[in-house]
């Protein structure tokens, strides 16, 4: 899960899709929540 | 909606701090202003990229600056 | 401006596609949509987020989708 922050943006929107979770654009003001809301849904 | 709100609402955004925004008062302003949303449109530019879905704005603002949900409601 | 641009601020941006955007072509269109940015208010929500910034939203778009400067500027 740690490796989340290496993922690039294009990884974090289809992990966000894989998992269902509704979602924008990652962009720098959005990623840290994507990857907080990813690691809610891996967990 | 609050006074507050209303009054906001009342004119352009231009250049007003984000403690202008209803639900956010000193406190909170201060911890988003030292994050970089010093001003209320940087604010608006965060709800539009989270294509305006307020559950998301909601838990990011509760997230970054420890809003409760009524204040992120607001 | 170009025509483009004054039809896109005749009215309110709503919901219109990114495209509606001056600059902003097909090609340039569809990659902006495949990272998300569907629709003309999130791509202007990131100018709000880099602060209005002309030149950092120019290097952040010509980054993302590979826009040159002209499409960039306009």
């Amino acid at each position: 899960m740690s490796t989340l922050s290496t993922k690039s943006d294009h990884e974090i929107s289809e992990l966000l899709d894989d998992y269902g979770i509704k979602h924008g654009p990652i962009v720098g003001s959005t990623r840290t929540l994507y990857e907080k809301k990813l690691k809610e849904a891996m967990a | 909606t609050s006074q507050k709100h209303r009054d906001f609402v009342a004119e352009p955004m231009a250049e007003k701090p984000v403690t202008a925004l209803a639900g956010i008062g000193d406190v909170l302003g201060k911890k988003l202003e030292e994050l970089g949303f010093d001003k209320a449109y940087v604010v608006l530019g965060q709800f539009l990229v989270l294509k305006k879905d307020v559950e998301l704005f909601t838990e990011w603002l509760k997230d970054i600056c420890g809003a409760n949900s009524r204040q992120a409601a607001s």
